[in-house]
């Protein structure tokens, strides 16, 4: 009963920057992955290094980073993850299957 | 009674766009009667914010890094693991189950048979309708017909004066017409393709959405700290004629304000649409003595970005992108009222009605699986061990049936 309630997704990019292919990249072409996780009162994103040939992701290669504060920004507009000390997200998320 | 039937219906693209779901624009009364009736799940997400993916993450309840797929191009049981089905599953159990529409997503994602004989007891419907949906279908403004994004039509100028998703809605219809006075339960699955661009849909539906009265998103702009990789160019959209002329610069447009405007209303008048077409589904089920006896579910591969950061699109790990509608009307436990008469929105738009059971707790896409087996009273299968390529049946989401029982706390 006192278990934090999550919900959780991904997407996969072909590279850090906006290209043709960032919608959909195939497989092969697949260089990170967004995991996210999300609460009632956050939402928390690391971008970080995939093998498509291995399907493995490097949670400790981050590209990126993503923290939103629901409450105050449910829009998701403001990114506070520079802002915020978030090691012990990225170790929940690492900790997850 | 004997075992209840399910009926599984499936939007494409549709987000949390709904008045079951608060948003104030939405006219969508024959949802949300359902969801008066229903458990409603405030806060549902997909896995994944895109078609196959999303599809094939649910009906196996395994997460994409499980599924391993991320794009378009390989089937589970020869790409990762020979997962079971939800529909498989039940079809084991002695369900005659049904696909129409999209329910998995076309193509190798489902070895081209829409996982047919694995998952289904007869060969998917697809409407033949739809074999136009990406033709030069759409009246332009120069009296030609174009590839647009835009493309409200009067459905008697179509080819065959149809569209896909009426002929799912009959073809469901007729299906839920055979069944009736039989012993076996069934488990039909009806995946809608709308709201998904393009917006082909009956011109009259525009008429509920009056342009003055509709809003721009209220973060029309990209977040000036949103990650490079966070975002996506909406390719999809820029191949159509109609914002081909636009000229929007890539990869972060934007596209103009005025156009922006039609695109929402178009959205919002597939949304209409696709409830006419859940509507007549309910109204079927409801008119044939089945809504007793027949659980059903009403969800959506993802959401979609309406403008919000400045995106037209799914393709992202945003709230819109990736929040869904799910509800789940059980009978004599969501609801001791069965009833679902077709609400005809031109006639009743006004129409209000307040959800059943909603329930705030975050749920996943993964959980519909174990908890639909719950509810038929069947056994839900296990959660997966930490590796399970090999484990042909367990799940990676949550039974939610304990929510049926319990108010949720806190």
């Amino acid at each position: 009963a006192n278990k934090e309630h999550m919900a959780f997704s991904q997407y996969p990019r072909p590279a850090d920057q906006p290209q043709l292919n960032s919608d959909l990249p195939l497989l092969k072409d697949i260089r990170v992955m967004g995991y996210s996780m999300r609460t009632w009162d956050y939402r928390f994103t690391l971008w970080v290094a995939f093998d498509p040939s291995t399907f493995q992701a490097n949670m400790s290669d981050i590209h990126a980073g993503e923290l939103y504060m629901v409450a105050d920004d449910p829009g998701e507009d403001v990114n506070v993850f520079s802002r915020l000390e978030h090691v012990a997200m990225v170790r929940k998320l690492d900790a997850l299957p | 009674k004997g075992r209840r039937n399910v009926l599984f219906i499936i939007a494409d693209d549709l987000r949390t766009s709904l008045g079951c779901y608060g948003d104030p624009v939405a006219r969508s009364p024959n949802m949300d009667q359902l969801a008066s009736r229903s458990q409603v799940f405030l806060n549902a997400y997909a896995q994944q914010a895109v078609c196959a993916p999303s599809r094939t993450s649910m009906l196996t309840s395994r997460r994409p890094d499980t599924t391993r797929l991320y794009d378009f191009y390989s089937y589970w049981r020869v790409h990762a693991g020979n997962y079971s089905t939800l529909p498989q599953y039940l079809k084991s159990q002695g369900y005659a189950t049904m696909s129409v529409g999209k329910v998995f997503h076309q193509g190798i994602a489902s070895n081209f048979s829409d996982d047919f004989p694995y998952s289904w007891s007869v060969p998917a419907y697809h409407p033949p309708s739809y074999r136009y949906e990406n033709l030069e279908v759409c009246p332009g403004r120069d009296g030609a017909l174009h590839r647009n994004l835009l493309c409200a039509v009067n459905v008697s100028e179509q080819p065959g004066a149809v569209l896909p998703d009426m002929e799912s809605a009959a073809q469901a219809v007729t299906l839920l017409k055979s069944r009736v006075g039989r012993r076996q339960p069934f488990f039909l699955a009806v995946g809608f393709h709308k709201p998904h661009i393009p917006f082909r849909i009956p011109q009259e539906f525009l008429s509920l959405y009056p342009l003055e009265e509709m809003p721009l998103a209220p973060d029309p702009d990209v977040p000036e700290l949103l990650p490079p990789v966070a975002y996506n160019p909406w390719m999809d959209l820029r191949k159509r004629d109609d914002v081909q002329k636009l000229n929007a610069s890539f990869p972060y447009g934007p596209i103009p304000k005025d156009f922006q405007l039609l695109l929402r209303q178009h959205y919002y008048a597939a949304v209409s649409y696709v409830d006419a077409q859940v509507g007549r589904l309910l109204a079927a089920l409801d008119e044939l003595g089945l809504s007793d006896d027949t659980l059903v579910v009403l969800t959506s591969d993802h959401g979609w970005s309406l403008g919000e950061h400045g995106e037209w699109a799914k393709y992202s790990n945003f709230n819109v992108a990736t929040r869904v509608p799910l509800m789940f009307y059980v009978p004599g436990v969501t609801s001791a009222a069965s009833s679902f008469p077709f609400i005809d929105v031109f006639s009743q738009s006004g129409r209000r009605f307040q959800n059943g059971r909603p329930v705030e707790n975050m749920v996943e896409l993964v959980d519909v699986f174990p908890t639909v087996c719950s509810l038929l009273g069947l056994k839900a299968p296990r959660p997966c061990p930490r590796v399970s390529f090999k484990v042909e049946l367990c799940t990676e989401g949550k039974n939610l049936v304990h929510s049926f029982r319990h108010r949720e706390r806190g």
